[in-house]
């Protein structure tokens, strides 16, 4: 996080908001309950409360506007800069301005979110300034997240209470960290390949891996496909659909590069698992056999891509045919003729023409570290 | 291969806008020696926010960064 040149703060911690205007692209109590929801992102994690006024001057005062408009600072119609807000401080100070030329959403991935950028504008309005970590919610960029599932990360929890302290709760609060490719403690939910990439998910983020590039990206998966969840269990490429399948919990999507294709969310269940199994650790398919091998706990199915079913004779014991590789795995890939096993920070690399691991690697070297 | 000029323009008017907008760019308390100098340092600082390659060049990926839609306060101190 980064506070804001000379570390400008209010002086109370019981502030005051008014919503001036209102946006048509809303219903007016979306709006309120969008701009009150934002304001909770902090009061949430700090000392703060904010109470609204319906007349006179508020410490933070939000109101819609189109290009220029009076502080210096004009928008610039569709897209590019969409609010900006000012620094705790008297008359214009902790103000938040919403460029009206936005097309103002309440839920769903297009247009931008209300709720999303007011929660940034408001972290100005208290004296934070943008930060640096990309999975912060004060970065500069927009992002969508879904808002119901949004969790302030850790790096502004810290932010804002550098700057108005703790909650006086034995109980602290914490969000979510901002994964780092080369931390050796680094693991993965899920990995799949993707037309010769590879596609690494970790929480709300996953890393691109490139053949022949040096770095991995770190991506949100909402950037991609908003309407996927964070924290995947598992994933593989299905070579015979040219798609890719994600599972977490009872659920699969299919994944159409951008898309993710309609009539999805659908049940593990149509696949052919049992009631008994909750979610797929693992997962990856056999390009030549067109066979998916699918890990849960201590047990693997396999189902053939090509009519497409479950195969006889399945669950079978991990430890009785991939000896060596344990059980609750994190992520299953095959490259050149081995099947890697990801648990925890180490990578079985395992032949199964000799029936076992010929070494161990640690997790993040994936990740050319 | 020929250069399409017009989209070269087009990137020199973003990078001057948004370094304007976000870097004060027109208001830098230093003094550099030439425009061309300013800029660089001030793609340089960009750059490193960001966390891309600094090279103080506007490459494509910090074109893209340029391009993706934000919040309208500054990333440096004023």
């Amino acid at each position: 996080f980064v506070l804001t040149d000379g570390n400008p703060k209010w002086e109370t911690t019981t502030l005051t908001y008014r919503i001036v205007n209102y946006t048509p692209d809303m219903h007016p109590s979306d709006v309120d309950r969008a701009i009150q929801k934002a304001l909770e992102v902090w009061s949430n994690v700090s000392p703060l409360t904010f109470t609204r006024l319906y007349d006179g001057l508020a410490d933070i005062m939000i109101s819609f506007h189109s290009g220029e408009h009076g502080d210096n600072s004009p928008f610039d119609g569709h897209d590019g800069i969409l609010a900006h807000a000012f620094q705790p401080g008297r008359n214009i100070g902790g103000d938040a301005h919403f460029d009206e030329d936005e097309q103002w959403t309440k839920q769903g991935s297009r247009g931008r979110n209300l709720f999303l950028v007011a929660a940034h504008e408001f972290g100005h309005s208290l004296g934070l300034s943008h930060s640096t970590d990309p999975g912060a919610l004060m970065y500069p960029t927009y992002s969508y997240t879904e808002p119901n599932l949004f969790r302030l990360p850790q790096d502004d929890i810290d932010g804002i209470q550098t700057v108005y302290g703790k909650l006086d709760s034995p109980v602290q609060p914490t969000g979510p960290t901002t994964p780092k490719a080369c931390d050796p403690r680094t693991t993965f939910d899920a990995i799949a390949t993707f037309r010769g990439e590879m596609m690494f998910f970790k929480g709300r983020h996953f890393w691109r891996r490139h053949p022949q590039l040096v770095d991995v990206e770190l991506f949100f998966i909402s950037l991609f496909w908003p309407n996927l969840p964070s924290s995947i269990d598992a994933g593989y490429e299905n070579f015979q659909k040219d798609t890719v399948v994600l599972f977490k919990g009872k659920q699969y999507w299919v994944l159409d590069g951008y898309d993710v294709l309609s009539g999805y969310p659908r049940s593990i269940y149509e696949l052919g698992f049992p009631k008994n199994v909750k979610k797929i650790d693992a997962a990856f398919s056999d390009q030549q056999t067109g066979k998916t091998y699918l890990f849960s706990g201590f047990k693997y199915w396999r189902y053939d891509e090509i009519t497409q079913s479950m195969e006889q004779g399945y669950p079978r014991k991990i430890l009785k045919d991939f000896q060596g590789v344990g059980r609750d795995l994190d992520a299953v890939l095959q490259q050149d003729g081995y099947i890697h096993f990801f648990k925890g920070t180490q990578v079985f690399k395992y032949d199964p023409n000799s029936k076992r691991v010929v070494s161990v690697q640690q997790s993040n070297s994936w990740l050319n570290c | 291969a020929p250069v399409d000029q017009g989209n070269k323009d087009e990137d020199l008017n973003l990078v001057k806008n948004y370094l304007s907008q976000f870097y004060n760019y027109e208001n830098v308390g230093q003094l550099y020696i030439n425009e061309t100098v300013a800029t660089t340092e001030k793609l340089k600082e960009m750059q490193r926010f960001f966390g891309l390659e600094v090279t103080g060049k506007p490459d494509l990926e910090t074109l893209a960064v340029m391009k993706k839609a934000r919040c309208g306060v500054p990333d440096t101190g004023d």
